[in-house]
C-alpha cells in the first residue's frame, strides 16, 4: 500500500541524507555514533531471517541488505572521521554522552517478555523493534543538549522520524484490507513516533519555514 | 494468532 512505500522511500531517503551530509561536509558534527550504532545492531537483529533463506519478496531481500551495509557504511566512515578529521570526531564524542546500556538492558527484558515465540530468531526480532523505537535517543539527547543543528542533520532526522511515522496509516490499512494487527511493532511504532513528536513540532516551525534549527 | 504473522515488514 502506498504508506507503506511512502515509509520505506522515506527511510531511503533519511539513509541518503546522513551520508551526502558526511561524505560532503566530511564532519560529523551534530550526529550521533551512539544512536548510529543502535541501528546497525537494530538492523542485524531484525534481519537474521536472511539467514533462513525463508525470502518473503525480492524487496524485502534487498531492503534488507541495503540497510544492514548502509548502517555499517555510516559507522565506519564516523569512525574514519577520527583520521580524517579529529576536531570533529572529539566534538562529536564529547557531545553524545547519553548511555546506551539504559536503552540495551530494558529493551533486552521487553524482549524477553513480549515476543510471539520463545526462539532465538524471535527473540531478536523483538529485541530489534524495542531498540528501535528508542535508537534515536541518544541523537535527540545531542540534539537537545548542542540546541542546534545543521539542517541537513535535522531533514534525515525528520525522514528517518516520518518513516515509522507513515507505518502507522499503513497498519491501519493492513488490519481493514487484510485482518491484520501486528501488536508489537504497532506499539512500539507508536512509542518511536511519539518520541519523535516533539522534533517534528519544531522542525515544522522552524525548518519548514526556512529558519535554522535552533531550540527555543 | 499473533503467532501465524510473518515478518513482512522492513
Amino acid at each position: 500500500n502506498i504508506f507503506r512505500i511512502l515509509a520505506d522511500l522515506s527511510h531511503l531517503a533519511s539513509i541518503v541524507i546522513l551520508l551526502e551530509t558526511i561524505r560532503k561536509a566530511r564532519q560529523i558534527d551534530g550526529i550521533s555514533l551512539k544512536t548510529q550504532i543502535l541501528y546497525v545492531l537494530v538492523f542485524c537483529t531484525r534481519y537474521l531471517d536472511l539467514l533462513t533463506f525463508r525470502w518473503t519478496s525480492l524487496y524485502n531481500t534487498l531492503m534488507k541488505f541495503f540497510f544492514i551495509g548502509t548502517s555499517v557504511y555510516v559507522v565506519k566512515l564516523m569512525q574514519d572521521c577520527k583520521l580524517t578529521n579529529p576536531v570533529s570526531y572529539k566534538d562529536m564524542m564529547f557531545r553524545d554522552t547519553f548511555q546506551i546500556k539504559y536503552l540495551l538492558g530494558p529493551c533486552a527484558l521487553l524482549a524477553l517478555v513480549f515476543n510471539y515465540k520463545f526462539t532465538v530468531l524471535e527473540l531478536c526480532w523483538s529485541f530489534s523493534i524495542w531498540l528501535e523505537s528508542v535508537a534515536i535517543l541518544p541523537q535527540l539527547f545531542m540534539l537537545s543538549r548542542s540546541g542546534k543543528a545543521s539542517t541537513l542533520t535535522t531533514h534525515y532526522i525528520f525522514a528517518l522520524g516520518l518513516y515509522r511515522a507513515l507505518y502507522i496509516p499503513n497498519w491501519i490499512w493492513r488490519y481493514y484490507s487484510e485482518n491484520r494487527l501486528e501488536k508489537l511493532s504497532i506499539f512500539t511504532g507508536l512509542l518511536q513516533t511519539a518520541l519523535y513528536s516533539d522534533f517534528f513540532y519544531i522542525y515544522y516551525r522552524k525548518v519548514m519555514k526556512g529558519r535554522g534549527f535552533e531550540l527555543p | 494468532s499473533d503467532e501465524a504473522l510473518t515478518h513482512d515488514e522492513l
